[in-house]
């Protein structure tokens, strides 16, 4: 399971 | 953040700036597509939904805005102030065989089945695609404008920046996200061709004529 992305990225 | 993301999104604010720039000093919006425009804008209204849900940095939250209002005065500036500039002869990519399938994939091929993440899928697989009817306008008007043409290198450069992001963040926080990287090879892909006509002709001076 890939690393839930923590969508800090624009 | 790491540099190449910085660099990344202050290559993608300089293409918002340069567009709206051209738009603005030539009181034209010839040679852009509108309906590229248009994809842009749902992708970011899809994607910084949780502009008022979560609260990342100010930084984040600045650059959401500021693309969105970008994207939004771009939308206004070609569809309403400078409407009669509009290539609608050219600009002719069917959108919606773009939208459909990627709400379709953002459906199947997701990280979590929940609104905001597949909201968040849609956006990042529909950016992919988004340059499209622009570079399918570049190619059957055969040519674009030099600021057409730097701001299509600085989009384009965006992306191809976070694909460096994502290779820092692999290697220095073991952090990926397959979605985000897949849809971001497609999309600097996409620009290949435009970057290689980009170097070789617009650098040295010439117009960005494409091989008719």
């Amino acid at each position: 399971q890939q690393t839930k992305t923590d969508k800090d990225e624009l | 953040m790491n540099i190449f993301r910085l660099a990344g999104d202050l290559s993608h604010l300089l293409a918002i700036i340069i567009l709206l720039l051209k738009i603005w000093k030539t009181r034209s919006c010839a040679g852009i597509s509108g309906k590229s425009q248009v994809l842009f804008a749902i992708v970011y209204l899809t994607r910084y939904l949780d502009l008022f849900t979560t609260y990342i940095s100010l930084y984040n939250s600045i650059m959401k805005i500021v693309f969105i209002a970008a994207s939004g005065a771009t939308l206004y500036l070609m569809y309403v102030k400078f409407k009669a500039t509009y290539d609608h002869n050219h600009d002719s990519f069917r959108i919606e065989f773009l939208l459909i399938p990627c709400v379709i994939l953002a459906l199947i091929i997701n990280h979590d089945f929940t609104v905001m993440e597949i909201l968040w899928t849609f956006s990042i697989y529909l950016e992919s695609v988004a340059i499209l009817p622009q570079l399918f306008l570049v190619s059957k008007t055969g040519e674009a404008e030099s600021i057409t043409s730097h701001y299509l290198f600085a989009l384009g450069s965006y992306r191809a920046l976070y694909l460096l992001n994502w290779i820092y963040r692999y290697m220095a926080e073991s952090h990926y996200d397959l979605i985000a990287i897949f849809a971001g090879v497609v999309q600097t892909i996409l620009y290949c061709d435009f970057f290689y006509l980009y170097i070789t002709k617009v650098l040295k001076g010439k117009k960005l004529q494409l091989p008719a």
